[in-house]
């Protein structure tokens, strides 16, 4: 665990506190894409299914459980509690573009190179683990369209836009230290990870031209 | 240099 990881999940974790509390406090997901969150809880069901497989650490489980948990919460709070409040109108991402070729994706890239057995418990979680990967570097495209589509995001849309982006950032940083320290590298997420984080760069740009300079985000027409 | 799943990470 190096310095960069540790920032990056804790970046990732700040942004998924900051959506729950954004909705909780003004009792409206308005300018949050469902999609999205509907992407992000699949990301972590696949993921973290290794939390009955294989143990990590301690530090692990819990925050593996504290994002499969606050992103159950959110998707509560956006499709039960302040459904009134979604913008269902603007929430028309077609994620089924995103879905197959992502798992199809999945079954053809990744590192299980034995030939497929059903009932194989190992190859299916490192399929499924895979899956989430590429699964996580699209899986903000709702959003980022929703944004694009209203023309303008709440501030606190913007941090937590920007906590859930810097963290796949300071996660290629930390790739990089691993690679030169531990001899380690995982190429899917690497690829992945990058992907990930250039689709945040148009945002991070208009988040440091206005949302740090006090104003709101809003696209120009 | 070795490769795989980076498992341990989140």
């Amino acid at each position: 665990m190096n310095i960069f990881r540790l920032t990056g999940d804790l970046s990732h974790l700040l942004a998924i506190i900051i959506l729950v509390l954004k909705i909780w406090k003004t009792r409206s997901c308005a300018g949050i894409s469902g999609k999205s969150q509907i992407l992000f809880a699949l990301v972590y069901f696949t993921r973290y299914l290794d939390l009955f497989t294989n143990y990590i650490s301690l530090y692990n489980s819990f925050m593996k459980i504290v994002f499969i948990g606050a992103s159950l919460a959110t998707l509560y709070l956006m499709y039960m509690k302040f459904k009134a409040t979604y913008d269902r109108n603007h929430d028309t991402f077609r994620i089924e573009f995103l879905l197959i070729p992502v798992t199809l994706l999945g079954l053809l890239v990744n590192h299980e190179f034995t030939p497929l057995e059903i009932g194989d418990t190992v190859l299916v979680v490192q399929v499924l683990w895979t899956f989430s990967i590429y699964l996580e570097s699209v899986a903000i495209l709702p959003q980022l369209f929703l944004v694009s589509k209203t023309g303008e995001a709440e501030t606190i849309t913007s941090h937590y836009l920007m906590a859930l982006g810097s963290y796949r950032a300071l996660y290629l940083i930390n790739w990089i230290w691993r690679y030169y320290f531990e001899g380690f590298y995982d190429l899917i997420a690497i690829v992945a990870g990058i992907v990930q984080t250039v689709l945040y760069c148009d945002f991070f740009y208009l988040y440091i031209t206005r949302v740090i300079r006090g104003r709101a985000l809003r696209l120009p027409a | 240099i070795t490769t795989g799943a980076a498992k341990d990470e989140l």
